[in-house]
């Protein structure tokens, strides 16, 4: 209903301007309605890192728009917690201190939601309370194995056996 | 609705069946590139329904079930299934009375699939509506595959509204 | 004209059947052509990395899709090297043995191509005979400075100034 | 024909004169998110005869025009120069005689934009015929974009056979 839509509309774009300065240590962004009617309007995002202009997004750079996407998704998080999250490499294009304030916002989201994320970053190890290691001993067939921070380092290292 | 268990068998390279234990709430996935890590993620998007071959990376749905390797025979079943804490009886309709629900896809080559809660054959839809609006269904919000996301604020006007009726 | 295009084709097949086991520590690729005359087909990459079987790339995961990616610039470049080679934040998928062995097959082609590569990656930057930091000081303004490995470490940590 | 310098003027964030000196083989270039580095790689297609915007992630050319940030008003002119050193005389036609040969491009906000060869006006077609066959065009397998890696071989298979008359 519109009124649902509305309200869903207000709650992610102030929480979304709550986020984005938190992950990114100043600016802002928020959302923007494309059309007149919010029932049958688009949404665009505007973002401005610290010290830039406001720009769309396209001009933003590969970390800068992870990290922008990153305070959406939490946005609409915060609005309806699921049961758990799941990020695939999202820290891939994050340089350490945007790591760093990522992994921040994840310690302190997980208070009301779980989250299993896959990395190759140490950085994002660091913050796991487990880590689950994949490994493939035998060539093709995928086996789970409880590591630990250095056991998880070296099995970046260890190749696949040829 | 805490995730506690996942078990994998015959799903893509988790051919053996697996367990994979989750009881905290920062739980970190690693391991050298091709070893199954994203696999893990398809398995549990399958489970909540999916039905795209192409979304899982696969050309046909068979594709989820283990086609071989250098030494093993290809298996003719996958099976995956979610174990929830529902302690605090926050899973909607009929299954909040549940301390735990376990939601489980199994597959075989020459059949379709079938779904379960709790051991009871239920339909495609059931598992659907067990998550209705909390983010997590198939192509919710709440599971970033890997390489999307910043295709999500590059994404259509339109298709980022579909993100936001998904959290109303 | 016909004959060239299956020469290159030829050529570059051979190349990445070379170079792809150099990469991935064993395995298997090829070029497929779609149709049946060169002059008007598409074509196909199969990939097979060392213990898989034989798959269409797309069952690929993000690192093995990345390095047969590379697998297939680098044999186009054996053929005919340009000048110089750009690369962006292709290491940024790979795990660390993946790494270090594209930075070995780097290493080798720059005795006759020049390589400017974007990292973040402390194996890659370790393969640089020159590292050029660029930093914003002045937020929104880009400079450029020469820095060494440990400065460059120290870079990715510094936050753009708030 | 191997790079040995770079100079931007009010190119995207380089809107100071910048010199990039490139001497050796292998160059690294680093920095946090959002500095500048592919900007780099975006100048030097556009001094290569990129004409289309959203190639160069702008809406439209003049995008590439230093715009502006906190204290910085913005400028009214870009330009890059690349400098090779052709002692090999490798390059094509009536610039294989050149020790050095510098390709620049000018553009103004109310303009268009301006291609020269070692200070010489030229037009676009002639910078492309420089480097033509040698995998270096503006958008051509020598030059690699943030993100694009694997999508050269998810590509459809008629594009990756325009990789391969590149080459040929
Ligand atoms: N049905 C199947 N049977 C056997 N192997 C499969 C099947 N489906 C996919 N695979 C294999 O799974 C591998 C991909 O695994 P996955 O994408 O999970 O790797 P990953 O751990 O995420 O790696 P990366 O760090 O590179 O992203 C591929 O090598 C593919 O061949
Ligand atoms: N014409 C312009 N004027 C001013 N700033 C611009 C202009 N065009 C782009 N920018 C800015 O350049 C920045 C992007 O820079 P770039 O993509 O080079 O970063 P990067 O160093 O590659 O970062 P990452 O490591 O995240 O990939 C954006 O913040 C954008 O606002
Ligand atoms: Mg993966
Ligand atoms: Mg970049």
């Amino acid at each position: 209903t519109r009124e649902q839509l509305q309200d869903t509309y207000n709650n992610v774009n102030r929480q979304f301007g709550i986020l984005f300065p938190q992950l990114f240590g100043g600016g802002e962004a928020r959302l923007i309605l494309t059309g007149e009617e919010i029932l049958d309007s688009g949404i665009q995002v505007m973002a401005q890192p610290p010290g830039k202009k406001n720009s769309t997004i396209h001009l933003l750079s590969g970390g800068e728009k992870a990290l922008t996407a990153i305070a959406l998704v939490f946005s609409l998080f915060q609005l309806n917690p699921a049961p758990f999250c799941m990020l695939d490499e999202v820290d891939a294009p994050l340089d350490d201190s945007n790591t760093e304030r990522f992994c921040e916002m994840v310690k302190r989201m997980s208070a009301q939601t779980q989250f299993l994320f896959i990395t190759h970053n140490k950085i994002t190890m660091e913050m796991a309370r487990q880590l689950v290691g994949v490994t493939m001993q035998e060539q093709g067939v995928s086996r789970v194995v409880e590591v630990d921070i250095e056991e998880a380092l070296r099995m970046s290292d260890e190749a696949v056996p040829a | 609705m805490r995730l506690t268990k996942l078990k994998l068998a015959g799903f893509k390279t988790f051919v053996d069946p697996t367990s994979i234990l989750t009881p905290g709430q920062l739980v970190g996935v690693v391991g050298p590139n091709g070893c199954g890590k994203s696999n893990v993620i398809d398995a549990v998007r399958w489970v909540l329904g999916e039905s795209k071959a192409t979304a899982l990376r696969g050309e046909s749905m068979q594709d989820v079930i283990f086609n071989g390797s250098g030494q093993r025979k290809p298996v003719g079943r996958a099976s995956v299934e979610l174990h929830f804490d529902n302690s605090q009886g926050r899973a909607s309709g009929q299954w909040s009375q549940y301390a735990e629900i376990a939601v489980k896809r199994v597959l075989d080559r020459d059949g379709e699939s079938s779904y379960y809660i709790n051991n009871l054959h239920v339909r495609r839809r059931d598992v659907i509506d067990l998550f209705m609006g909390t983010g997590l269904g198939p192509r919710a919000y709440a599971i970033i595959e890997q390489g999307m996301i910043s295709r999500i604020i590059e994404a259509k006007p339109e298709e980022l509204r579909f993100f936001l009726e998904e959290a109303a």
